[in-house]
């Protein structure tokens, strides 16, 4: 994760947020359960309230906007930027901004909730059948009012419940008419208008008067979306008018016909040929929830992150069951800290529905809110291979290739929980199990067998003649042996047979490194070795380490903690961890995840 | 039953294809386009795409590669947040 330069953050945790317009795309009750959904996410891993107030300056500011909207950051019409934030402050920092010129849904297509009718405000179910039709948007058929209506089961036939879809004769947004209808034909500026018109504004947004004189009443109000009203082309948020002559042809829904990208598009006047009046149909459209919650994470301090998985990454994707990502947690606990109540609701809501289904969540703001990583890795060479130091000798028990046979542990203590163990001393992977390391006891995780944690065994059976705290750990590639690190000491172990403790100065590390925190196997026969902020390159079988060494662990592992308390490689990959986090690092040096030792490596419940 | 009728071969016609009037449309290649943005920038043709190219691939964890592959063009078309990545 990253902060914007400073850390700039909030000096309050009671924040208030306002919403200054709402979409027209959406209706503004499930607009509203989206931000306080999005909100949530943020609250419910820090000690941050959000309190919404409908006047007067909030720390955060919510709007929708399109193009050049007032800030000098113009949107780029339909697609591309979805929105922006600014990080906490005064004025217009904190301030959320949303474009229009987007669809706004919950990520999976229009939802047209409904007024009125007989279904308690439900939503449409499309496709819906009446009258033996099946339709898939809402319809006027059935009424004399022009009122356009959707059933909200799969059949009005059977079940008989339906309700009035947006629509600009049911209600108006905003304005200054508390939600009167439009009165056709109005008269603007001297001229009658008999649909919502954009005139008069710079801002694209439709408009229409809810008394028959503009001039004379003043009275007015923003339309709804109907649920077929067009993004983009030249004529966003106008209905599709069916059926529309295209090049001589008559089309009763939208098309694709006339381009070739496939995108279906309609004429918004009867006659394209005539009036080149379109704009395409609605999509699945952008989750508003998705974009507001990262947005939120801007409005509160957080600047974009590299891992993908993350909320915080700056491009949009759909996900039907969101999660905040431990690399998010980390972030926004980096800047205020754990959510202080144990027993907090968990925000596994589902992205799709306005109203959050709250369930258990067990890697919700856990943790103990680490400190920042250095900053975005910047490019990196790969270590290059020094040559081994002239006059290394070898022993002749290094020479051996054939460990000892090993029985299999028993536990000693099946009751000892390594998810109970707060961290552990050494981490690494030992015959292709994972081995956690704590006080003279350790567990083994397979990931092939998918049989859980085992253990508590004891090391003093495994390796006797260890000390019960061991730093780090390996295993040789080529000869299976296993070489343990604890204070300036090293042990080899063949089977149970070891040879040490010997001095780390004996490998050629000097005396100014303490601990081993950990070891990475760097193909056959090389180990890097990590102690404070440098690492060191083991040449394994001459058991010395390599000229040029040590290097700066940044220089390299960019975007990893320097103080990691346990290094390891795990399925091919690095893992650094501190507290109870880990970064896993690619073999190209990306740190393409940030997560829980306990939750996503140990799997615990 | 529905009739088993054999499928006939679709009459193909023409496909007109529409200039729509508002509808930006770019007659440049993806490299040309970028580096006509990044001229427009900095006011030179001398610009080290590939560098910045691996910046951003970097910044975005995708394959450091310093070219417009495949990837990096599907990063950069993606919806996004407004929020640039790095400053000015």
């Amino acid at each position: 994760f990253l902060t914007f330069e400073g850390d700039l953050k909030w000096d309050h945790m009671d924040l208030t947020y306002r919403v200054i317009n709402y979409s027209p795309d959406l209706d503004r009750a499930v607009i509203d359960d989206a931000f306080k959904r999005a909100f949530k996410v943020w609250s419910d891993v820090t000690p941050l309230t959000f309190t919404q107030i409908y006047s007067g300056e909030a720390d955060i500011m919510i709007m929708f906007g399109s193009r050049e909207h007032g800030d000098g950051y113009p949107f780029d019409g339909k697609d591309g930027l979805l929105a922006h934030a600014f990080p906490p402050g005064q004025g217009i920092q904190g301030d959320a901004h949303f474009d229009d010129d987007e669809l706004w849904t919950l990520g999976a297509g229009l939802v047209v909730k409904t007024r009125h009718g007989n279904a308690g405000g439900a939503d449409c179910h499309f496709p819906f059948v009446f009258e033996g039709r099946s339709y898939s948007r809402c319809i006027t058929e059935g009424r004399t009012d022009g009122l356009p209506w959707c059933a909200t089961t799969a059949s009005y036939d059977r079940d008989k419940k339906y309700g009035f879809c947006p629509s600009e004769l049911l209600y108006t947004n905003g304005g200054n008419s508390d939600g009167s209808p439009c009165v056709f034909p109005f008269v603007f500026d001297g001229t009658s208008y008999d649909t919502c018109t954009t005139d008069g504004r710079s801002d694209g947004y439709r408009w229409c008067a809810t008394t028959a004189s503009f001039d004379r009443d003043k009275k007015y109000g923003f339309c709804p979306n109907r649920d077929t009203a067009v993004t983009g082309g030249n004529s966003q948020g106008d209905p599709c008018v069916f059926p529309f002559t295209f090049l001589g042809q008559s089309y009763s829904a939208c098309t694709s016909e006339g381009r070739q990208d496939g995108k279906l598009w309609c004429a918004t006047t009867s006659n394209y040929d005539t009036d080149k009046k379109w704009g395409f149909c609605p999509d699945r459209g952008y989750s508003i929830f998705l974009v507001a919650a990262h947005e939120f994470g801007h409005s509160l301090g957080l600047d974009h992150s590299s891992v993908r998985e993350a909320l915080m990454y700056p491009m949009y994707s759909y996900v039907q069951d969101f999660q905040l990502d431990p690399d998010d947690v980390q972030g926004i606990q980096y800047l205020y800290g754990e959510q202080p109540r144990r027993s907090r609701a968990c925000w596994g809501s589902r992205g799709a529905g306005p109203a959050p289904s709250l369930t258990p969540c067990p890697r919700s703001g856990r943790g103990s809110g680490p400190e920042p990583t250095a900053p975005a890795p910047v490019p990196t060479e790969e270590p290059q291979p020094m040559p081994t130091e002239a006059g290394s000798t070898s022993t002749t028990e290094e020479e051996e290739e054939t460990p000892e046979p090993t029985s299999e542990p028993v536990p000693v203590d099946p009751s000892r929980d390594a998810c109970a163990e707060k961290d552990f001393d050494t981490i690494t992977e030992i015959n292709g199990e994972l081995h956690f390391f704590k006080d003279g006891k350790y567990w083994t995780l397979s990931s092939l067998w998918k049989s859980g944690i085992q253990g508590a065994f004891s090391m003093a059976d495994s390796w006797p003649g260890l000390p019960a705290v061991i730093d780090a750990a390996f295993q040789d590639v080529l000869t299976k042996r296993i070489f343990f690190f604890a204070g300036r000491q090293f042990w080899v172990f063949s089977g149970k047979s070891a040879l040490g403790p010997r001095g780390i100065e004996k490998l050629g590390i000097g005396k100014g490194a303490g601990r081993i925190a950990g070891a990475l196997q760097r193909g056959r026969g090389k180990v890097l070795l990590f102690s404070g902020e440098s690492y060191w390159r083991l040449d394994v079988k001459v058991q010395r380490v390599d000229k040029g060494y040590p290097r700066a662990t940044d220089d390299v592992f960019t975007g990893v903690p320097l103080d990691a308390r346990n290094v390891f490689l795990y399925q091919d990959k690095y893992h650094f961890c501190r507290g109870s986090f880990y970064w896993r690092m690619t073999p190209r040096y990306q740190v393409d995840r940030v997560g829980y030792v306990k939750y996503d490596i140990l799997q615990c419940p | 039953s529905p009739l088993q009728s054999q499928p006939s071969p679709l009459q193909s016609k023409p496909q007109a294809v529409v200039t729509f009037p508002g509808e930006l449309v770019s007659m440049l290649s993806d490299l040309e386009l970028a580096e006509a943005e990044a001229e427009a920038r900095t006011g030179s043709k001398q610009v080290a795409l590939g560098k910045a190219l691996r910046r951003m691939q970097k910044q975005l964890g995708l394959e450091e590669t310093g070219q417009l592959d495949a990837g990096t063009l599907e990063a950069m078309r993606a919806p996004r947040c407004g929020v640039p990545d790095v400053g000015t």
